[in-house]
């Protein structure tokens, strides 16, 4: 058995979701939020048999896409009329991140 | 040590958490979304020492029970008049579903 | 790769979660409650190298530190003019709880 965490984009959950049960994978949602542009996010937690790893990771390439996002660092900050407003930077947000954590037993109840 | 990861239905949370903290043990809790019903559940965090994890996984399985639910598909998805609608299909929705990670190294601050 | 996996206090997560981001790591955040004083506080997912583990922990013991918090066990639960109020007792609420596992395969699309 492995654990499957995948930090995903809100905007795919759904999608994947969907393409993972019609698989017959089971999933559990967690809301989170990306600890450098502070934005909501989500966090899949997939535990699947070892032979299955690799179709769920093939999943969530196939629905999840790498695109780039434009940031305002200050966004949300107080501005005066004067002040320095700094261009936005752009910054590739990934499709997905996965990681694979081994699982040592599993039971349902 | 090692970390417990347990979906539990809302229901059975509180009296869960009181028969673990009773018993000494530690839990965090995480509010989640199960990926095929899309309901609300709780995912549990419960770092524990090796020797107590049958002790953990015991405590789950006297508060948590299988039960059969009615889930009918198409619940909260606009429909017309004419549309068909699926009668509802009765899934068994676990008392728990765990899985027992080991645990590199541990520290409190 | 390895995973860490840190229960710190709410009032501390934006400082963490800036000298993290300053030095490079990525960290997700998870909304989350304590077990035993069902107080919210966060839970912080950070992948990171295993070289890096060590940064990682070092920089949550520089912006956590452990305090002692007043609690009151029947607190929020309704009372009559009569009902016997017990005195709160001091619990030490600490600063972080850190669990590092191993992460077995990792991959960003
Ligand atoms: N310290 C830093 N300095 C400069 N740029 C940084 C940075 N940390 C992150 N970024 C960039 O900002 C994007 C959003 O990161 P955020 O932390 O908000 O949102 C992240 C985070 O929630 C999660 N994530 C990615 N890698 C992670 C890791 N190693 N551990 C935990 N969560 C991770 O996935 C989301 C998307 O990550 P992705 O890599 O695609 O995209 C990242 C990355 O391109
Ligand atoms: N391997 C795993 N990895 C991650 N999380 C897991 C998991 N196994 C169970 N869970 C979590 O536990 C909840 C209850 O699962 P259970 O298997 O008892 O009860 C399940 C199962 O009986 C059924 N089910 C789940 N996925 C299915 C699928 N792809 N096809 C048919 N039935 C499915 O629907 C019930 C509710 O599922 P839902 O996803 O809404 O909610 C799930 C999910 O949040
Ligand atoms: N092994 C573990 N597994 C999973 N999560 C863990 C954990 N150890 C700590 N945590 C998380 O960190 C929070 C702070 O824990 P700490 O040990 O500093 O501070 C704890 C501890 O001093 C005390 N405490 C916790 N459980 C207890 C119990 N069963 N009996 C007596 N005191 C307890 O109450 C404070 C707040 O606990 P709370 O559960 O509300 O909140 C916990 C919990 O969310």
């Amino acid at each position: 058995m492995r654990m499957v965490i995948a930090m995903v984009q809100d905007q795919e959950v759904n999608a994947l979701l969907s393409a993972l049960t019609e698989k017959g994978h089971t999933a559990t949602k967690l809301a989170s939020t990306g600890g450098f542009l502070r934005q909501g996010n989500t966090t899949l937690l997939i535990g699947t048999e070892e032979a299955k790893v690799q179709e769920v990771v093939d999943l969530i390439k196939e629905v999840c896409r790498t695109k780039k996002r434009l940031y305002s660092p200050l966004a949300g900050v107080e501005r005066t009329i004067n002040s320095y407003i700094p261009s936005p930077i752009e910054v590739e947000v990934g499709g997905a991140t996965i990681f694979v954590l081994k699982v040592e037993s599993f039971e349902k109840i």
